[in-house]
């Protein structure tokens, strides 16, 4: 069986509002050594996939391998009629068709149980290559949030470029033209790191559902390749991280 | 044009 606390609901509400805009349903892979979920959005263009390790819970225990298969927007409903600082604790059965759900508040007086019920997903996994990054920036995530933001008034696609001196991010649409540079700071809050240059073209409406992970961490990493997809990863404290990836947009 | 993420990441 599967026994999983969260010290808190509220990491676990911001993990289900990082997923629910992106995809509406997939499994959940419980193993004892954490949690995996890996999922497409529906139009198979982008790839999220969510790692949660032992070390970040409470409490966890995994006896058998089982998969959950979830419905997002029903989590989304459980979680939010907890209280943030509620613990949470994830319990299943081994061949389970439901998932139990308890909320405890911080002084024990209240409780919660919720019961939801399991989908059967019939789910491919993709395996995803070890790639070495041509450029791999770091920035706060409410930058990259910001920049996504204001980079989709402009076009649907969203330059991103990235050379020694800097990463640049070019929208071109009809309204005119959006340029937005970061370089390499001192303080440490902007990292660049590159092997070779880069320029590739982006969904910005994309890049801006990965930024609902924002509230996770308050950095994220976006790495970059010739000819594969992006990736924008935000680690989550202790147990992990939620990893997005974004085919390129190709020349027609 | 959009790629699949398919045509680079393949079914295990």
């Amino acid at each position: 069986m599967l026994e999983a606390r969260f010290g808190e609901t509220l990491l676990l509400k911001k993990i289900v509002d990082a997923l629910k805009e992106i995809i509406s349903q997939s499994t959940l892979d419980c193993t004892e050594t954490g949690m995996q979920l890996q999922s497409m959005d529906n139009s198979h263009v982008s790839l999220v996939a969510l790692s949660l390790q032992t070390e970040g819970f409470e409490k966890y225990r995994c006896d058998r391998n089982v998969s959950l298969g979830l419905d997002l927007k029903s989590l989304a409903k459980v979680v939010k009629s907890a209280s943030g600082d509620d613990a949470v604790t994830l319990t299943a059965a081994d061949k389970a068709d439901k998932l139990l759900l308890s909320f405890e508040s911080d002084n024990k007086s209240r409780t919660a149980d919720y019961e939801l019920k399991l989908l059967n997903l019939d789910q491919d996994h993709l395996g995803i290559p070890e790639t070495n990054y041509a450029c791999i920036v770091q920035m706060p995530s409410s930058e990259f949030a910001r920049i996504c933001r204001d980079m989709s008034m402009f076009s649907e696609s969203v330059v991103i470029s990235c050379t020694k001196q800097g990463i640049k991010f070019s929208a071109n649409g009809d309204m005119g033209s959006a340029n937005i540079k970061l370089s390499d700071t001192s303080k440490g809050d902007i990292t660049i790191d590159v092997d070779e240059p880069i320029t590739q073209s982006f969904a910005g409406r994309y890049l801006n559902t990965f930024t609902r992970a924002t509230p996770l961490s308050d950095r994220v990493k976006i790495c970059l390749a010739p000819d594969v997809p992006l990736l924008v990863e935000y680690p989550i404290e202790d147990y992990g991280y939620i990893r997005y990836y974004l085919a390129p947009k190709v020349d027609e | 044009m959009q790629q699949s993420i398919t045509s680079y990441f393949k079914q295990k």
